[in-house]
């Protein structure tokens, strides 16, 4: 290969692309990646700056390398942001997407859903449940993961707890989550609470354990 | 552990830092910049069999079997990393969603002969 010009200390190029391959490579197959992920949408910076300050603020252990007891368990931490379905003005649906493979056996140590609310007047109730399958919330095909009695006024970022999510909530590829606003029949309704806007989208922070099934260590 | 120099060919660390952007994945890696994709390189002659980055009681003990068994060259040494340690990765997922986790074992720090 021509060698390379600009600098004479650099290995030459034939090494350099071989070592950028096998860099690529070997993050992929770290990662448990088939390929370098194409992203759906751009995240906005400030959405993305928000959301790991309150991933270090949740008094975040540091995702575990590879120690004792733990070894057979890789550790992450997630910030997955939702994407609104305002169909019906009483209910907020929040949709998720997880990439994690259906085998995976997935354990959540930590998981909580982050909303920018403007709150009228005190103690409204707000519920959450977690849709069915496929989204689904007509009915009785929901379960009511928790309510709050959002007692002061005014607006901010709030955060509720989903352990009360079962276990699998992270292991479908969707979740939705839909948001109930009690509301005294003045006709405000929840979507004039929750400020779904691009720059204050609600997000949800998650830390979990993720057990391979054929994940085997070499023991030395 | 040695670092690789022009003038030695002993087994011994060879660094290489990837940057992230010269790979054109810095859109969806966000931290760090990019890594140190070190590798081992270099001979293995028998009296260093066992040496640096493995415990010296370990170098003295190969040591001594090859004394005692006048070992000729049939077997060799390789040139193996002895220490690594994880790599802190924050990236997107095809979901635009942020994942954080250690990579164990991804940056080789010491090698040494086996």
């Amino acid at each position: 290969a021509a060698a390379e010009p600009r600098c004479p200390s650099c290995p030459a190029g034939a090494e350099r692309r071989l070592l950028e391959e096998v860099a690529k490579k070997q993050l992929l197959e770290k990662l448990r990646l088939r390929d370098r992920p194409r992203l759906a949408h751009a995240v906005p910076r400030a959405a993305v700056a928000r959301a790991l300050r309150r991933l270090q603020a949740g008094g975040v252990h540091r995702s575990p390398g590879v120690t004792g007891e733990e070894e057979e368990e890789q550790g992450y931490e997630i910030i997955s942001f939702a994407e609104t379905d305002l169909t019906s003005p009483s209910s907020l649906g929040l949709q998720f997407q997880f990439s994690q493979a259906q085998d995976q056996d997935i354990r959540i140590l930590q998981a909580q859903l982050w909303l920018y609310l403007r709150v009228p007047r005190a103690n409204l109730t707000l519920r959450m449940f977690l849709a069915g399958e496929g989204g689904a919330v007509a009915g009785g095909n929901r379960t009511l993961l928790g309510e709050r009695r959002l007692s002061t006024t005014g607006s901010g970022w709030r955060s509720f707890s989903l352990l009360s999510a079962p276990q699998s909530f992270l292991g479908g590829q969707s979740r939705t989550l839909q948001l109930e606003l009690e509301s005294r029949g003045d006709g405000r309704d929840v979507t004039a609470q929750v400020n779904a806007s691009r720059s204050h989208q609600p997000f949800l922070v998650a830390k979990v354990k993720v057990k391979e099934p054929e994940h085997h260590v070499a023991k030395r | 552990s040695l670092r690789c120099s022009q003038n030695s060919n002993l087994c011994c660390r060879k660094d290489y830092y990837v940057d992230f952007r010269d790979i054109g994945w810095n859109d969806w890696i966000i931290k760090p910049e990019g890594y140190q994709i070190n590798y081992c390189m270099g001979q293995c002659p028998l009296h260093v069999a066992g040496s640096p980055g493995m415990a010296s009681s370990f170098h003295t003990a190969v040591f001594n079997l090859v004394k005692a068994n006048n070992v000729q060259a049939s077997g060799h040494s390789c040139c193996v990393p002895t220490r690594r340690r994880p790599l802190s990765i924050l990236y997107f997922d095809r979901n635009s969603n942020i994942v954080k986790t250690d990579i164990p074992d991804m940056i080789v720090d010491a090698c040494g002969c086996s």
